[in-house]
């Protein structure tokens, strides 16, 4: 799974994803990474969330929406929010992936509960990161 | 106003001790390409929708990711692709799940969320969609890669392997009649 989340000059924020979905899956088997709210949300008033990992878990805790519903109604930071999110939530269901999160500041975030996410950005001060592993 | 960017590929077992040092630096070097193309299309005053396009289109046209070229292979050897996008000034959205001919399927949400009255569309409509609307459209096996069939193949022979041992176990005592 591949995604990506932008914050623009007009201070809009967007979020994509795109999958192959998982090896030898049957039955027409979709992940999260269509699903609004699971794997893809974007909202100006809160943040722009992509996410990566077993879909099954983060449909049934609709993650990508969690994390800005959080930033939105109890005023956290992408970084707790992502954290109790990825870190809490889902790994207390064994769920494992992670997310990309960047808000309307341009603050990003990319927690993860795996062992790596292939990951990377360029923040509000243009300093490129890219990262494989913990 | 500021400008920012950030990307996935992918989260898993990945490890120093599962990669080369010639997959590690290609990876890095992918995803450097595409944080950049995104953050030079932000810096050249586009919308964050083309930014978040432009970098997964990168990604989906590698074959180091499962997004587009590289996509893994469905049990019955094809491969079924998804995507979608949100607007987080409006929270329009698009998408497309089990579709099998977009090229760049990110490139299909977006026509969604913006040539449809609809969110999601699914299987051959939304191949037939994509067409309509002039998308780069591929034979199937465009999207077909050895290290991913050779992924379908170990984890065939693990399923069928698992598959035996349960029918195994449930039936152990079948001799006794």
């Amino acid at each position: 799974t591949v995604g990506a989340v932008a914050l623009d000059k007009q201070g809009n924020l967007a979020a994509g994803t795109s999958t192959g979905g998982m090896t030898a899956k049957r039955w027409g088997r979709i992940g999260d990474a269509p699903i609004i709210g699971a794997g893809t949300f974007a909202d100006n008033t809160s943040c722009a969330v992509s996410a990566t990992g077993h879909g099954e878990y983060f449909i049934r805790y609709q993650v990508a929406a969690d994390i800005c519903a959080r930033v939105k109604y109890q005023g956290k930071t992408i970084e707790q929010a992502g954290n109790e999110v990825i870190n809490g939530v889902l790994n207390a269901d064994a769920g494992e992936g992670g997310v990309i999160i960047l808000d309307s500041k341009g603050n990003i975030s990319m927690p993860f509960n795996s062992e790596g996410m292939y990951r990377a950005s360029i923040d509000k001060n243009g300093k490129v990161s890219v990262q494989i592993y913990r | 106003n500021d400008i920012a960017i950030a990307i996935h590929g992918g989260a898993g077992t990945i490890t120093r001790q599962s990669m080369t040092a010639e997959q590690e630096a290609a990876y890095r070097a992918k995803l450097e390409e595409a944080v950049k193309a995104g953050y030079a299309r932000l810096q050249q005053g586009a919308s964050s929708l083309e930014a978040v396009q432009t970098a997964i289109n990168v990604m989906e046209d590698s074959e180091l990711f499962n997004a587009g070229k590289g996509a893994v292979f469905t049990w019955d050897e094809i491969h079924e692709l998804d995507a979608s996008i949100m607007d987080g000034r409006t929270r329009a959205a698009g998408s497309v799940a089990g579709v099998t001919q977009i090229k760049n399927p990110i490139n299909a949400a977006r026509a969604v969320m913006e040539q449809s009255v609809h969110v999601m569309l699914s299987g051959s409509g939304a191949d037939a969609f994509a067409r309509e609307q002039g998308l780069d459209m591929v034979d199937n096996s465009y999207f077909d890669t050895p290290r991913r069939r050779e992924a379908l193949r170990k984890a065939k022979a693990k399923m069928i392997k698992n598959d035996h041992a349960s029918l195994w176990q449930q039936h152990r005592d079948y001799k006794m009649g």
